[in-house]
């Protein structure tokens, strides 16, 4: 379901 | 970035100093759970372990080196410096009944089958239930210090305002991730009692004190 990499929250 | 990120972030940064500062110029550390504290900081860890493998941005990487070192020193101004005024008599609560069954879930609810990525999911689960054995020790003592209620007041703000911020995310950029929303519900359902008792009571200048 994750539409972006790398992750880019805390 | 949008302002309910930003939000939450700077909830939480806040949430992280107010501890501190409690500790430091109170001399003590007693209301506070050290086992909360020792959940943070696996939290953290295991879900920055990208910290150099995956930059975002300087603020990214600031916050993070931050969060990590802050967590460290609280459990350090906990468990060594003002170890004498450690409640441990009220902060019974067993970690393993937290962290085993979030490692369990992260290795079969994940993205992606990787050790980074299965880290990742367990720190988002962690946290998710991080505050039990803080909410639990203000409930067996059934009270707060206003400091420690300001604390879990900015702390419990974050993750709400990061809800905020998947919902723009997701109208705005067709962004979601299903893992940390999901988690990161849970985690403000846990507060909403306190929440409730702090605007009701804590605002109003009286201490927290639960209905006996």
């Amino acid at each position: 379901s994750r539409k972006t990499l790398p992750k880019d929250e805390l | 970035m949008n302002i309910f990120r930003l939000g939450g972030d700077l909830a939480h940064l806040l949430a992280i100093i107010i501890l501190l500062l409690k500790i430091w110029t109170t001399r003590s550390c007693a209301g506070i759970s050290g086992k909360s504290q020792i959940l943070f900081a696996l939290t953290f860890t295991a879900r920055y372990l990208d910290l150099f493998t995956n930059f975002v941005s300087v603020y990214n990487s600031v916050m993070k080196v931050v969060y990590l070192a802050a967590a460290y020193a609280t459990l350090y101004l906990m468990y060594v410096k003002f170890k004498a005024t450690y409640d441990h008599n009220h902060d019974t609560f067993r970690l393993e009944f937290l962290i085993l069954p979030a490692a369990g879930l992260a290795l079969i609810i994940n993205h992606e089958f990787s050790i980074i990525e299965v880290m990742w999911t367990f720190s988002i689960y962690l946290e998710a239930v991080a505050i039990l054995p803080q909410l639990f020790m203000v409930s067996k003592t059934g009270e707060a210090e206003s400091i420690t209620s300001h604390y879990l007041f900015a702390l419990g703000s974050y993750r709400a305002l990061y809800i905020v911020n998947w919902v723009y995310r997701y109208y705005s950029e067709g962004f979601y991730d299903m893992i940390a929303t999901l988690a990161g519900v849970v985690q403000t359902v846990l507060y909403c009692d306190f929440f409730y008792l702090y605007i009701t009571k804590v605002l109003k200048g009286k201490k927290l004190q639960l209905p006996a």
